[in-house]
């Protein structure tokens, strides 16, 4: 499988509007100047997949995930990113014949909703589906900005913990 | 349960020495294990040496060293057991020219079996995508948009950028 | 004692505020006392918005925007109280070409009070130094060598320091 | 004042032999490839200053910090570097006339020495004559690698300490 494609609709500063990125296989590069949403889009498939260390997505609350609005845009009330997988090779039984859409919302009140494929569902089903795919919000396979070199300084316990988990 | 895991640990080490000589021609490294007896009972060190070097701790090398290591271990952990997707962002920025294009040229050869999100300031690193997005603030909020690499003549993030 | 802190503050605040809008211009930044009436009650707050954007903790901006509130304060910090050299490792890692553009611009207009060591693989830095240092394997071991400007054609770090 | 030359010997990366950088006032940068050398400089300045956090030096023991050899050359038995500081506006009276000369050194078996232009001295000697150029080992006119960022997240209390410690 692979990402087709991230929705945003009020998440960070992506506005009170649906941004859709769609991706390819292989290698997408993003670029841009600083501070203009590069690694938000990272936070937001992050929060997408059930992430819930905040901190890793530089926000306080998950309330601080909400666009707050800018000098003539009105803040956002909630905040909403889909993630689209593509289930061609029918990674996803269950969903055969179409892709898995995961989604995930919270409001100004702190209420956070996930839904598969439209159908609310509880982070637990997210998870589980991922893990079909081998997937997992905290995963490895996520570097985020600033921590590459953190790697090498993981102690011998955890690198040897850290292989184990993966049989 | 040892088996298994000395499998893994024998097959990643494999990998961890191939891709770091690739990203560091000449080096050598890998993965020791701390009670080879008692795999459980002792941790994973590992040792890199680039070339013509001394083995100093891993702790003493450079940050531009540092950053090949944690991505050699990415990749042979990826060989072992591909994740659909990898997240990089701006996994480049302790690197010199020639060290982002050795990167960049390991990205490339492992997106043939994994999607790659890679962000990046580093013109060596973003002209060896196979598709490029662009990211500007318009009005003060995000707007992302498709780039040729045609459209691709100064370093990104650069005055490029700024016009857009 | 009050007194004092409360005048160092103020004329920190200011050239925060000042360096802040170089480096990012139409940005607005300041320090904020959390007791103003009791200030060794409380700390200080750090406000920062880039232009057009409305304030968000300084923890949700960009890389590239946190260096630039850093160098901020401690360029206002030099203002306030000049230390007689600084040294600034890699600091441009996470800024765009523009930025590192105006970045060096303040170093060059702080160097003419105090020295400042500067390591960079960023060219727009280090076309604005007085003076260059390259560093290179020699045998395995650190040769360090005087360069002058109009040797500099390529990026460094880049294939003109490879081929040294 | 400012720093006119530091001189390495046996230290880290710089081999057994005497290499000397001369500087001058303004802006001098510091280019070369991942591993030349250009941070083992700083963790050279830093150590003849009296720099006693080793990790910042990215070494476990003092004797790390001694060139370990190479395939073609045997290790150093010591490490020494020497920093000079111009004395041209006599910021250090009690050496008019010529520049202050801060060395340190650390042998193979741990033992560390400390001299001021050529004599021996203790680290809190050096200390005291950095005190009149406002230099501290550990001062914030160092940026190390990686740590311009964390600056910005420095707790508010610390921020407030810092300013104080500035008065
Ligand atoms: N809830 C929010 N509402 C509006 N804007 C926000 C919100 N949270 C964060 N931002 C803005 O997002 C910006 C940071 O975006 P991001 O970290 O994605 O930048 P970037 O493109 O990765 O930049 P860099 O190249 O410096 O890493 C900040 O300016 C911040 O103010
Ligand atoms: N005691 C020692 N003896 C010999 N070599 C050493 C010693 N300690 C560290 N080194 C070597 O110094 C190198 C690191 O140097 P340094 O950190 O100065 O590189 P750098 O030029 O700053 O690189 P980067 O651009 O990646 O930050 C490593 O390769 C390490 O093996
Ligand atoms: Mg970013
Ligand atoms: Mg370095």
């Amino acid at each position: 499988t692979y990402i087709k494609e991230i929705i945003f609709k009020g998440f960070k500063s992506f506005g009170d509007q649906v941004v859709s990125v769609k991706l390819d296989k292989g290698f997408t590069a993003i670029i841009g100047p600083n501070g203009s949403g590069k690694s938000n889009i990272i936070d937001g498939l992050c929060f997408s997949l059930g992430r819930l260390s905040k901190k890793t997505m530089r926000a306080e609350n998950l309330k601080d995930l909400i666009f707050v609005g800018t000098k003539t845009k009105k803040p956002a009330s909630s905040a909403e990113v889909t993630v689209i997988f593509d289930n061609s090779q029918n990674l996803f039984p269950g969903f055969t014949g179409q892709d898995l859409m995961i989604s995930r919302e919270v409001n100004d009140k702190g209420k956070g909703t996930y839904r598969l494929n439209g159908t609310r569902c509880t982070r637990e089903e997210i998870l589980l589906k991922l893990a079909l795919a081998n997937v997992d919000p905290d995963g490895f396979n996520f570097i985020l900005q600033g921590k590459i070199v953190e790697l090498t300084h993981m102690s011998p316990e955890d690198r040897r913990i850290f292989i184990e988990e993966l049989v | 349960k040892t088996r298994q895991f000395m499998r893994a640990f024998n097959e990643i080490n494999l990998h961890f020495s191939e891709v770091f000589t690739k990203l560091s021609p000449g080096g050598i490294s890998k993965m020791i294990l701390e009670n080879p007896a008692k795999p459980f009972e002792g941790g994973i060190v590992i040792e890199a040496r680039p070339r013509g070097k001394k083995i100093t701790s891993i702790e003493s090398l450079s940050g531009g060293e540092k950053t090949l290591v944690a991505l050699s271990f990415i990749f042979a952990v990826e060989h072992f057991q591909p994740s659909p997707f990898y997240v990089m962002d701006e996994i480049d920025a302790a690197l010199d020219g020639p060290n982002v294009h050795r990167v960049s040229m390991v990205i490339k050869e492992f997106a043939t079996s994994s999607q790659f999100i890679v962000i990046s300031h580093r013109e060596e690193n973003i002209v060896n995508a196979d598709k490029i997005y662009g990211v500007s603030m318009k009005d003060s909020i995000t707007d992302v948009f498709s780039i040729k690499m045609e459209e691709m003549e100064v370093a990104p993030g650069d005055k490029s950028m700024e016009d857009m």
